[in-house]
């Protein structure tokens, strides 16, 4: 463990508690993409499957339950409870346009032709993708609630921090993994936009809206 | 190096 995947993942857990109490306290999905946080509940179901085949560390099996659990609860607040308020006309990004291609990507290029390796693969793939739909319903919308931004800079801030623990890793353990590293640099750079939009506008106290 | 995965990473 160093410094960077530590900050990662606790920008990531940041991220994941924060769009839940958002949904919770507000009673309302409004704004967020049903279809991305559908996407990140069979990314983390499908990469932490381990979860019954091996144990690391107490807080590598609680981190994993808490992210598992957060995103199906999530899913069933927008799907379910507050049902009503979910935007489907502007959640329209077609998942199956994802699904499909890195499917067949993770089992063509993987590390191993096992069940859990692809099962991996496929998620570490699915993840760098899995916010297009949230980013194009915004696109759609044409604005972001302030809560909504922050939610997205900490989701987009853990994946760079986890480059750099990549990068760490290398120099100090001679360790890396070209499929996560590769992943992670076109997921870090999806949100580029975004950072952008997000430095410049919501931390001068501006709201997000795009040139509609 | 080798490319071992990343298991013990989230």
């Amino acid at each position: 463990m160093n410094i960077f995947r530590l900050f990662g993942d606790l920008s990531h857990l940041a991220a994941i508690i924060i769009l839940l109490l958002k949904i919770w306290k507000s009673r309302s999905c409004a704004g967020i993409s049903g279809k991305s946080q559908i996407l990140f509940a069979i990314v983390f179901t499908t990469r932490y499957l381990d979860l019954l085949t091996s144990f690391i560390s107490l807080y590598n099996t609680s981190m994993k339950m808490i992210y598992i659990g957060c995103s199906y609860a999530t899913v069933y607040l927008i799907y379910a409870k507050f049902r009503a308020t979910y935007d489907g006309n502007h959640d329209s990004f077609r998942v199956e346009f994802l699904i499909v291609p890195v499917g067949g990507l993770a089992v063509l290029i993987n590390h191993d032709f096992s069940l859990l390796e692809i099962l991996w693969t496929f998620s570490i793939y699915l993840e760098s993708v899995a916010i297009l739909p949230q980013l194009f319903m915004i696109s759609k919308t044409g604005e972001a609630e302030t809560i909504t931004t922050h939610y997205l800079f900490c989701q987009g801030l853990y994946r760079a921090l986890y480059l750099i623990n990549w990068i760490w890793r290398f120099y100090f353990e001679g360790f890396f993994d070209m499929i996560a590293i590769v992943a992670g640099v076109v997921q870090t750079i999806l949100y580029c936009d975004f950072f952008y939009l997000y430095v410049t506008k919501v931390l001068k106290g501006k709201k997000l809206s795009l040139p509609a | 190096p080798g490319k071992l995965n990343h298991k013990d990473e989230l």
